[in-house]
């Protein structure tokens, strides 16, 4: 389950707090995952006070909605990838980055298709550069795309363009991923799936044994 | 009092380690706080012996001065707790809210109308408190599902609640601990940045480590 309260002293009314609260879960919670299950009781509250006197915010489209907006993202963007940082049993957080869609929600399912992967998850838990696994997530994300436009970057190596798999230096992309497992920072997996103007990330973690162990122990 | 609160508050909030936060770049800058970083706002965790094991702080509220614009997003589960539908159906009443109260330890999830009168009776109680009506009151719940909250437990513990609320960093630490389970960090997070040239903050606190795919709307 995740849980979590945003406060904010910026003056909105109530129809655009409400849009806006769901802009950024959707940017933001709605793309990260660990277990691929939706719990019973996630949520998000939201509380504008007003008190900063700013002016208020009664349009969703104005300069000041826009402001608003990006400082919303970026707080429910930091807490949801902390949540992902800390998923069970993980060693690294996993950030998909998803370009060249028709839109930022179709690369951003296609990022959370493989964030969510069990496989590509294992791959990144036993150090393993494996394309096919990311290839394939991305292709079974319901969002249609040419297989040839297809570009796979794990950090700054090249495993895949054009939608065929190149020789990379396979000992360097296993060495990144290992040193973002030691110091439980972050795997960058950049994909490119076209040229239109829609771009998305998701977040996940790693699939580690713990994460069997502390559920097989933690009993409803 | 209010000295031991404070160093019971700054005990509570670094009770487990605050995970590290990677806020995007942006045209802001983090700030200290959490969820009392921007105006109007107060926070306090404490144990009130609703967990089944050990004693980190477990109950945790947020309220506002005023009358806040209120919004939230749900888990899309068919399988709703009752808080979830208790705090759609106050969203759906008001437009505003007054104060949010997270009891982790349970998730009152799959516990039929005996858990849905359990948190009538929580934000009852708290609302009477603070002198709020109920629908002003919000609840979250986290834990195990199937299990009702410990009420007594919660019940007797709002007075020492509310008198633990602080509009300090201890308190939103102390919050964003209390609301945690099997999470091994606490996330709390606040910005500052400017809405038509008046500096605004937004700030946040969130907790989750396992069962973690939210679709919420």
């Amino acid at each position: 389950t995740m849980l979590g309260v945003i406060t904010t002293d910026a003056l909105v009314n109530s129809d655009v707090w409400r849009k806006m609260v769901q802009i950024s879960v959707n940017r933001s919670f709605n793309q990260i995952t660990v277990d691929g299950d939706t719990s019973t009781n996630d949520t998000v509250i939201a509380l504008a006070s007003g008190l900063s006197g700013s002016i208020s915010i009664s349009n969703i489209n104005c300069h000041e909605a826009m402001q608003l907006q990006a400082c919303l993202d970026a707080v429910m963007q930091g807490l949801a990838k902390s949540i992902a940082w800390d998923g069970e049993g993980a060693t690294c957080l996993i950030e998909v980055t998803v370009t060249g869609a028709e839109s930022e929600a179709k690369a951003a399912k296609i990022a959370r298709s493989v964030a969510s992967s069990s496989l590509v998850k294992a791959a990144v838990y036993g150090r393993d550069p494996n394309w096919g696994r990311i290839a394939a997530a991305a292709g079974y994300a319901g969002i249609p795309f040419h297989q040839n436009d297809l570009r796979i970057m794990l950090g700054d190596i090249l495993l895949m363009d054009n939608g065929q798999p190149l020789s990379f230096d396979r000992s360097a992309a296993s060495n990144y991923l290992r040193k973002a497992g030691e110091i439980h920072g972050t795997v960058g997996i950049y994909i490119s799936v076209g040229d239109g103007p829609g771009s998305g990330q998701a977040w996940g973690c790693d699939l580690s044994y713990d994460y069997v162990k502390i559920n097989a122990e933690y009993t409803t | 009092v209010a000295a031991s609160s404070s160093s019971s508050m700054s005990e509570a909030s670094n009770y487990i380690p605050a995970a590290p936060i990677f806020l995007p770049e942006g045209p802001w800058q983090q700030i200290p706080g959490g969820v009392t970083a921007a105006k109007g706002f107060k926070a306090a965790g404490i144990y009130g012996g609703l967990r089944a094991k050990g004693e980190k702080p477990d109950l945790a509220l947020v309220t506002c001065d005023v009358d806040a614009t209120a919004a939230g997003a749900f888990t899309t589960n068919m399988v709703a707790a009752a808080p979830v539908l208790y705090c759609k159906n106050a969203l759906d009443i008001s437009k505003t809210a007054r104060a949010v109260l997270i009891n982790a330890g349970q998730a009152n999830a799959a516990t039929g109308d005996a858990g849905y009168q359990d948190v009538l009776e929580s934000a009852g109680a708290l609302a009477m408190l603070l002198k709020l009506k109920p629908e002003e009151v919000l609840i979250e719940s986290t834990g195990i599902i199937g299990q009702r909250i410990k009420k007594g437990a919660l019940l007797n513990s709002l007075p020492k609640l509310v008198n633990s609320l602080s509009p300090s960093i201890e308190g939103a630490g102390s919050a964003a601990v209390a609301i945690t389970t099997t999470d091994l960090v606490s996330k709390s997070v606040a910005v500052e940045s400017q809405v038509g040239g008046t500096n605004i903050k937004v700030g946040g606190m969130a907790k989750g480590s396992g069962m973690i795919h939210p679709n919420m709307a």
